[in-house]
């Protein structure tokens, strides 16, 4: 409100610009922005309020419309890939809850078979999302977990198959690799049926988001972008450079470490908040 | 890459005759996009940006015969003297066991960490102790174990009703009676702003007196580093910085806003996912990477 109860002169402009890149939009899509203000000025807003508001619009044009999850006709499968930490396994539990409580029949895949107690984790999920989890032993392929998975999602008449990756960076071809891998297996495997891939992103993080996006998408189709930990002080502005680069929607939002500390993406909402 | 793209700017500048002073503000420009690219947190790149021209205009690098090769190495050099010094080793309390806590947001890779650390002081000749005071995150507690397995060193795990405080506590007991020499503590991701898990680890804190409090910071945190860091160190007093994830691509600006915001170095890098990925931390390099 400080900015917007001012007049339209450079400082105006220059703060602006320091809120926007302080929210992680970063330069270029902070600059594109501003110049569409700019010419929304030139065509005659003035007063601060409706600077805001065409300010959020400029931000929701970016942002998209709000996208569901497409997980009809079942069975669905919803991959769930990111880098290390972002926020994977504990955005699944959350899912897998939401989806029970939708009366939807949920199958969890433990195909992160690598890092330490990273099955355990998931299988506390599992337990208190009240859902089943496909696992093998740690060190197992994560192609045979996802493959039985599978067949256990078509014997068991599973509405959603949600599975659990590896965290890894996008810089690492061979983990990219592994990642090909397994979608090609869920495409041969479930042939027809609706994939949702969601990038987990933490909303922490700074321009290094767009390079993830990009090299996720390079190794498989993304559907959507899950923004984690947007409870924090972070704005996660980078969803905003992201969508401005890929057109990647964000789909869900997490916003604490409860099992319903999950929400679907209102770019409206986002926006302003982007704003304060 | 910085360097070309300062080349591009002065070449372009000198198409319309001699440089001046006022060209430097050009290349100024584009060190500070490449800045804010890096992560660099905006208040930081701005008075990182002022020094800069003061040395470059200081320096009259528009007469120079390779104005952007040099204007780089003023901001790699200015870059590095921001870092501080290469990280010497932890230093052993004069009393044992020395104390080390880490702390920092979700996800940021303590429980990895804490088991490099504890591999790395044990092949120092050191006898290290693991304390899995995460008791929030299912299976912390069992991923901390396992850690400590594989790096050969002992975790002191919750039992019975134990919250945090009394699992730090005890485990500092135990180092003494065992007896180790030090006690690395693991604690739960939390938020900056998370009143009663800020409260729980000030409370660790006073229990156990570490020598060390440490930061553990992704490379890819973005502008909100500062606050976040300036958040924890309010709660808990920062002795340094572990800064994570350093395999991958992210260029770790937001490192360098905190040790210019705080006067707190990074000791250790983390390199990767396995147990030996633990390196000292050398400023050059974090410099050049920051640049791009
Ligand atoms: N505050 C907050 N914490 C979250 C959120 N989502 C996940 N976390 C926390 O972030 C940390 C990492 O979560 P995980 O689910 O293990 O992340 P991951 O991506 O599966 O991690 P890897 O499998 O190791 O790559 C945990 O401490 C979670 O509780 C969120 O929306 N808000
Ligand atoms: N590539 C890479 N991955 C790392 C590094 N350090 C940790 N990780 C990974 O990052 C993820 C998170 O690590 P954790 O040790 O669980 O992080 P944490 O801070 O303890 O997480 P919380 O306890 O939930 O706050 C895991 O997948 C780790 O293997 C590193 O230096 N490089
Ligand atoms: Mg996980
Ligand atoms: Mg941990």
């Amino acid at each position: 409100d400080e900015l917007f109860g001012r007049p339209l002169d450079e400082t105006f402009y220059e703060d602006l610009e320091e809120t926007l890149l302080a929210a992680d939009l970063g330069a270029g899509t902070t600059e594109a922005v501003i110049a569409r203000l700019r010419e929304r000025a030139r065509a005659g807003i003035r007063t601060p309020d409706a600077l805001r508001r065409a300010l959020a619009e400029i931000l929701v044009a970016i942002l998209g419309e709000p996208a569901p999850l497409h997980l009809s006709p079942a069975p669905a499968v919803i991959v769930v890939l990111g880098v290390n930490g972002s926020g994977k396994t504990t955005t699944i539990g959350k899912l897998a809850h939401r989806f029970r409580r939708e009366g939807r029949k949920v199958l969890l895949a433990a195909a992160d078979t690598f890092r330490a107690a990273a099955i355990e984790q998931l299988e506390i999920w599992g337990q208190r999302a009240g859902v089943e989890v496909v696992r093998h032993a740690e060190g197992s392929d994560p192609a045979a977990v996802v493959y039985d998975a599978i067949q256990a999602m078509h014997a068991r008449h599973v509405d959603v198959l949600i599975v659990d990756t590896a965290g890894r960076l996008h810089t690492k071809a061979n983990l990219m690799e592994e990642l090909r891998k397994l979608d090609r297996v869920v495409r041969r495997e479930a042939p027809g049926a609706p994939v949702e891939s969601l990038l987990v992103l933490d909303a922490t993080t700074g321009q290094n988001g767009i390079a993830q996006a990009r090299r996720f998408q390079a190794a498989l189709p993304l559907s959507g972008i899950v923004l984690a930990k947007l409870d924090g002080t972070a704005r996660g502005g980078i969803a905003v450079a992201i969508a401005d680069a890929l057109r990647l929607p964000v789909k869900l939002v997490g916003l604490g470490e409860h099992i319903d500390d999950l929400q679907p993406f209102d770019p409206r909402a986002f926006a302003e908040a982007l704003l304060t | 890459q910085l360097q070309t793209r300062l080349g591009t700017v002065f070449t372009r500048l000198r198409g319309r005759g001699t440089l001046s002073a006022e060209d430097v503000d050009v290349a100024l420009r584009e060190i500070r996009l490449a800045l804010l690219e890096a992560d660099v947190n905006v208040k930081v790149a701005r008075d990182f940006i002022a020094r800069v021209r003061e040395a470059a205009v200081g320096q009259e690098i528009w007469k120079s015969l390779n104005p952007g090769h040099q204007v780089v190495q003023i901001v790699h050099s200015e870059l590095t003297r921001l870092l501080g010094e290469a990280h010497r080793g932890l230093v052993a309390a004069p009393k044992p066991p020395t104390v080390i806590l880490l702390v920092g947001l979700h996800g940021t890779g303590k429980t990895t960490t804490a088991g490099k650390l504890a591999l790395h002081l044990k092949k120092q000749g050191r006898h290290p102790l693991l304390a899995a005071a995460d008791l929030s995150r299912p299976a912390a507690v069992r991923q901390l174990e396992i850690v400590g397995q594989r790096a050969g060193v002992p975790v002191v795990s919750p039992e019975g009703g134990e919250d945090a405080v009394a699992l730090a506590r005890r485990a500092l007991a135990r180092c003494r009676e065992l007896p180790g020499d030090t006690l690395v503590v693991d604690s739960a991701g939390r938020l900056h702003i998370d009143e009663e898990l800020v409260a729980e680890l000030a409370r660790v804190r006073e229990a156990i007196s570490p020598h060390y409090t440490l930061l553990v910071l992704d490379a890819m945190a973005g502008q909100d580093a500062v606050r976040m860091a300036e958040g924890f160190h309010r709660a808990v007093p920062l002795d340094g910085l572990i800064l994570t994830k350093l395999d991958g691509d992210a260029r770790g600006g937001a490192a360098l806003s905190i040790v210019a915001t705080l006067g707190r170095p990074i000791l250790f890098i983390g390199t990767g996912e396995r147990l030996e990925a633990l390196e000292p931390f050398h400023p050059d390099r974090i410099a050049s990477r920051i640049l791009g």
